[in-house]
């Protein structure tokens, strides 16, 4: 099954 | 803060959409309106809320203040308004509660809540903007529909858009099912309309409980806005009257 990415991996923490 | 809502009822519905992904959230509140930004616990889904000043009138905020609100404690107050009535928020300097006040717009019946607020050390994400590759615009119930019924075969849903329309698909132990959707104009009820932007073709895969659990703000918008581009987040948009909105963040699943 394809692998649940997380948000961190796209949007910047600010 | 002083904030007027027409409608007490807008807000029930965003805090009933949203309250099965994020529990505590600040409640931003500066001159241009109040916004909400929060991430589920698994980090996988996010919610941003947008209300303009211009959904309430009038609408004042002197001094930025973030409102820490228990979601559940909100729900439980805004349930004591009638479907009719006239919200107004407010909340002081520094504050240690907000208060909500009911008014019915047909009666002189005036009910008043405070909520005790709380300190929330929230995690903020900067967005990228973002030219997404395919922007479709479908009925919400229509993808509320798809999401229920492909959740019954399986966990997650490939969502492919080419020049032929958009494809939601799945795969599970009891066999697979899809469904596909093209352009289409309806000009007596505009709320049906599918519409397909496309500048490349998109081929993401997405959980479904995530995509059922944002349907669940359905009832906000006849019509709800897909935004796709390869490998980065999808973008869930429910329109709200005067450019406000109720948007959810989906990370994609990738590879294998």
């Amino acid at each position: 099954a394809p692998f649940q990415k997380d948000l961190y991996n796209f949007f910047i923490k600010s | 803060l002083e904030a007027r809502l027409e409608q007490a009822n807008l807000l029930k519905k965003v805090v009933d959409a949203i309250k099965d992904l994020v529990q505590d959230c600040n409640f931003d509140c500066n001159d241009s309106g109040i916004a909400l930004q929060a991430m589920d616990n698994s980090h996988v889904a996010l919610v941003s809320m947008m209300l303009k000043s211009e959904s309430f009138s009038p609408f004042r905020c002197d001094r930025n203040i973030a409102l820490g609100i228990n979601l559940t404690s909100l729900q439980k107050v805004l349930r004591c308004a009638n479907s009719e009535d006239i919200l107004t928020l407010k909340a002081e300097d520094a504050p240690d509660v907000v208060n909500l006040v009911f008014e019915s717009a047909d009666s002189d019946r005036l009910s008043e809540y405070d909520i005790k607020l709380m300190d929330i050390d929230q995690e903020h994400l900067g967005i990228p903007e973002t030219e997404y590759a395919a922007n479709i615009s479908m009925p919400s119930a229509e993808f509320q529909k798809i999401c229920r019924d492909l959740m019954a075969l399986s966990e997650s849903v490939a969502i492919e858009c080419t020049k032929e329309g958009v494809k939601f698909s799945c795969n599970g132990d009891i066999g697979s099912g899809s469904v596909t959707l093209r352009s289409h104009t309806n000009v007596d009820k505009p709320e049906n309309n599918v519409e397909i932007d496309l500048t490349e073709p998109v081929a993401l895969t997405f959980s479904l409980k995530y995509l059922v659990n944002f349907c669940k703000a359905s009832g906000l918008s006849g019509q709800v806005k897909l935004c796709l581009s390869n490998e980065v987040p999808l973008l869930v948009e429910y329109g709200l009257a005067s450019n406000s909105y109720l948007r959810f963040y989906l990370a994609p699943k990738i590879g294998d």
